[in-house]
């Protein structure tokens, strides 16, 4: 998991698709 | 470039136009090379990166290339946290917020585009604690500047980049939708009508965007889901 990369660029598509907010209303 | 050449080019005190190239190749490395030599130059590298940032921030009065190297600077941050060691190393420096909020510069449309999205990631991401730390840390920014905290925020949405008035709204969605209880929520997003949003709303409808539609509309649907449950 550490290793991974593109943690910022999916949170930042998620949040313009709207999908963070619907995830964290949840 | 190895990451201890960066640190040693960054230690040495290099400015203007020999710091911007640097922070431009770091951006790259950072972006193109393996989590191991992030943590690498992360170790040392974030709080060098910190200590330019605050010095450019808190020039009395920055030039051109100042305020340029300060955006380069929040890309190599961008860079650095898109990946869980570099976002846990952020969360948990509390300068960072701190400097990240004091980079909400409205009359810097790109730097403040790029830090409003981190920002608004930032809060998303991070537990309920986060949320108070951002919050602080914006309410500290306003205070140094004299002014109410949000109102650099919806300052944002008044500008003529369609880019920086989504950015606002996503941050405005992130900080009304983290609370999870339901007085805070009202509150925040009350604060923000009160600070401008309010009339600037209607404006905002109007413009024809896809990527500012999707967040007006998280805006109105939780303001409603919030008012029934009031």
């Amino acid at each position: 998991e550490n290793d991974e990369t593109g943690v910022m660029d999916s949170l930042l598509e998620a949040l313009q698709s709207g999908a963070a907010f619907r995830e964290r209303r949840k | 470039i190895s990451p201890q050449e960066f640190l040693s080019e960054l230690k040495s005190g290099v400015m203007d136009e020999r710091l911007f190239a640097c922070l431009d190749s770091l951006r790259v490395s950072l972006t193109s090379n393996p989590v191991s030599w992030v943590q690498s130059f992360g170790h040392e590298g974030l709080g060098l990166l910190l200590d330019i940032l605050e010095r450019l921030l808190f020039k009395k009065q920055p030039e051109k290339l100042d305020k340029k190297n300060q955006h380069k600077i929040v890309q190599c941050l961008k860079a650095f946290m898109n990946n869980k060691y570099g976002l846990d190393r952020i969360l948990g420096e509390e300068k960072s917020l701190a400097l990240l909020a004091r980079a909400i510069d409205p009359s810097q449309s790109g730097m403040m585009t790029d830090v409003v999205k981190l920002l608004s990631a930032i809060c998303i991401v991070g537990e309920e604690n986060t949320l108070e730390k951002v919050l602080e840390a914006i309410t500290t920014a306003g205070e140094w500047r004299a002014i109410e905290r949000f109102s650099p925020i919806v300052q944002g949405l008044r500008d003529r980049s369609i880019q920086l008035q989504v950015a606002c709204m996503q941050l405005i969605n992130a900080l009304v939708t983290s609370p999870d209880e339901l007085d805070f929520r009202l509150h925040i997003r009350n604060e923000f009508m009160r600070c401008g949003l309010k009339e600037i709303l209607p404006q905002l409808m109007t413009i024809r965007n896809e990527a500012l539609d999707i967040q007006l509309k998280v805006f109105e649907e939780h303001k409603e889901e919030d008012m029934m449950e009031f």
